[in-house]
């Protein structure tokens, strides 16, 4: 049980660093877009 | 000067998506421990009938 | 062109975060069935025993 719960902590943590990821690529692909144009 | 405008929206409604997303996980994970806490309390009250007995 | 070029960005952001909530979603729910699963294997053994008694 107490695992159970421990590896949904360390899911969650994966998935919100995925999303940050993402973010963040898309902050410098724009800001690179931005200063082509 | 749109641009910027249209890369602040973006980045906007990303982390928009991205705090929902949170709010999803954080609620997914409350589930479970009440999952988790009810499953141990049967338990306990098992173990006490069998100790009763 | 700048715009299209963002537009095109921020869909293939999202559609990353989709991907990976849905990827994340499918195995809460993988890891909750196994959970049931082992918990009724458990109960069964449990009857079992208190039959043989």
């Amino acid at each position: 049980a107490a695992r159970y719960l421990e590896e949904e902590e360390l899911r969650s943590q994966h998935i919100l660093e995925c999303l940050n990821a993402h973010i963040e690529e898309l902050k410098k692909d724009s800001e690179k877009t931005v200063r082509q144009f | 000067k749109g641009l910027e405008e249209m890369r602040a929206q973006y980045i906007k409604a990303v982390s928009k998506i991205k705090r929902d997303m949170l709010c999803y996980i954080r609620e997914s994970k409350e589930r479970a421990a009440e999952m988790i806490k009810a499953e141990v309390l049967r338990e306990r009250q098992e173990t006490a009938r069998k100790m009763r007995k």
